[in-house]
């Protein structure tokens, strides 16, 4: 596999979970499921289990005219309505002393993550990122199964009949945001934007891993002289010392008639 | 292109936090906001190579050299911003999401910021009832010289100051709340149109995390001062 990220956007399906009779485990082992059998649809990832939904024409889009009144409010339906189900299948290879994490960079608002059998949990908050190590819990074959079950906020609240900035407030006790309970300049979000909203991707190294770098650029004599400071953190998935060496490069974009030769 | 490489040890199965000595620039080209001069942008790329392995990772950013200051000014009350030391008038708009079911694209993104961008905007406002927003809202916001004030998830409507008042202490879990901040700052820090971190919408957000935002933001003090002076123009030149 070439070292780099690669994003999963493609290929996903999604169920909601009271219609599912199989666990993670089997989904993702014994009883894969197949785009067309119901009650798998056809997936937006990212994107929310609204946009799903509507996407499968299977609730009106809520943008036009009053359609948004016709679309079960999850106050009235239960969290479990809006609890799905996403899958899908992707290859990877690894040679030797590679590996690779899977990344989520947001879910809302929490998630069981399930691939190839094993399970990971995915803590709440719709503002947090989520990487897990798979290397040895991806198949010998390289044909791989995910499942994600998506869980709503804790906290959905209910539409008082007069509306109002943000509902009856209770979305506020989780960390989300808050505009899905509808607001003056909004209708309510019946799912509260429940749902893989953020892309999905692998992240593939060698046995040492680059993460979060921080630039920092600092100024003097009125701009003349910078300095730009970088400081990276970097992980050692190895089980022996790892002896690098780290390269900056800072180029400019070419520009008019500046040709590289 | 400056480049430079540093050789080091990393223990199995650790982590390391490690500072390359910094970069010179003389007279780099700098990131201007929409309106003030050209939005300079320099391409930083990382990589790691591994002893017998090869190259193990890379990263690479879209970068702009500014300084961005702001102060609330003692005669009106008002926040006065500077960009590389020149005073800018803020012509901003209030962002909240592109779209209520999250089918965020860098299409949408494009289009969307580069529409603010052609209304002479210097500045996009994303409200705290809405999302900290994404990777490509600012990669946009840095081509197109949109200087982005991002809040965080508090709003005064569900955080202490609706009718009825609501959740005065703010959300229920404020570990977590910090949690989602910290890894929001770690994904967007390094965006040269990020302009300022604000707690909330109309709300201070708790005593205990705004102390800890606050703290948590300050630049070290490491990056506050020149280097030795003999780092001094003449030198260098």
């Amino acid at each position: 596999a070439a070292v780099g990220k690669k994003v999963l956007d493609a290929g996903w399906f999604a169920a909601r979970s009271t219609e599912v009779d199989f666990t993670g485990v089997e989904l993702t082992t014994t009883h894969p499921p197949h785009s067309d059998q119901a009650p798998w649809l056809k997936a937006v990832v990212p994107g929310t289990v609204l946009a799903t939904l509507v996407k499968n024409k299977l609730v009106p889009d809520p943008f036009y005219g009053l359609e948004n009144e016709s679309i079960l409010d999850i106050a009235d339906s239960g969290r479990e309505y809006y609890t799905f189900w996403f899958f899908t299948t992707f290859e990877c290879k690894l040679s030797t002393n590679q590996h690779v994490d899977l990344n989520f960079r947001a879910i809302n608002y929490s998630a069981e993550v399930y691939l190839n059998g094993h399970k990971e949990v995915l803590p709440k908050g719709m503002f947090r990122r989520h990487s897990i190590d798979i290397t040895h819990i991806l198949n010998p074959d390289g044909e791989n199964l995910l499942a994600v079950l998506v869980y709503p906020p804790d906290h959905p609240g209910r539409i008082p009949p007069e509306g109002g900035q943000g509902g009856d407030h209770e979305i506020g006790k989780d960390v989300a945001a808050q505009y899905v309970e509808g607001w003056d300049w909004m209708a309510p979000i019946r799912d509260r934007n429940t749902g893989i909203w953020d892309e999905v991707s692998l992240s593939i190294t060698g046995p040492v891993k680059i993460v979060d770098p921080h630039l920092v650029s600092s100024f003097f004599d009125n701009y003349k002289r910078a300095y730009l400071n970088t400081t990276v953190e970097l992980v050692n998935k190895s089980d022996s010392v790892a002896e690098c060496s780290l390269t900056i490069q800072v180029g400019t974009e070419l520009e008019g008639d500046v040709y590289l030769v | 292109v400056h480049l430079q490489t540093q050789q080091l040890s990393i223990p199995a199965g650790s982590s390391v936090q490690y500072t390359l000595p910094e970069l010179f620039f003389y007279k780099p080209n700098l990131w201007w906001p929409n309106g003030m001069g050209k939005q300079s942008l320099y391409d930083v790329e990382i990589t790691v190579n591994v002893e017998n392995h090869g190259e193990s990772d890379s990263w690479s950013q879209h970068f702009g050299f500014r300084k961005i200051e702001s102060y609330i000014d003692s005669n009106t009350g008002g926040r006065l911003f500077k960009v590389n030391g020149k005073p800018i008038f803020i012509r901003g708009g209030n962002w909240i999401l592109s779209d209520g079911l999250l089918r965020l694209s860098k299409k949408r993104y494009e289009t969307d910021i580069k529409f603010h961008a052609d209304m002479n905007f210097n500045m996009m406002r994303c409200w705290g009832g809405g999302l900290a927003e994404r990777p490509d809202f600012y990669h946009y916001c840095d081509i197109y010289g949109l200087l982005v004030w991002q809040e965080f998830w508090i709003t005064g409507d569900c955080d202490g100051r609706g009718d009825p008042v609501s959740n005065p202490n703010g959300p229920l879990d404020h570990d977590l709340f910090l949690l989602c901040a910290r890894d929001t700052v770690k994904l967007l820090r390094n965006h040269p149109s990020l302009a300022l971190w604000v707690g909330g919408n109309e709300q201070v957000p708790p005593e205990d995390i705004n102390t800890a935002l606050k703290k948590d933001l300050q630049l070290h003090p490491y990056f506050e001062t020149s280097m030795d002076c003999e780092h001094s123009l003449k030198d260098i030149c």
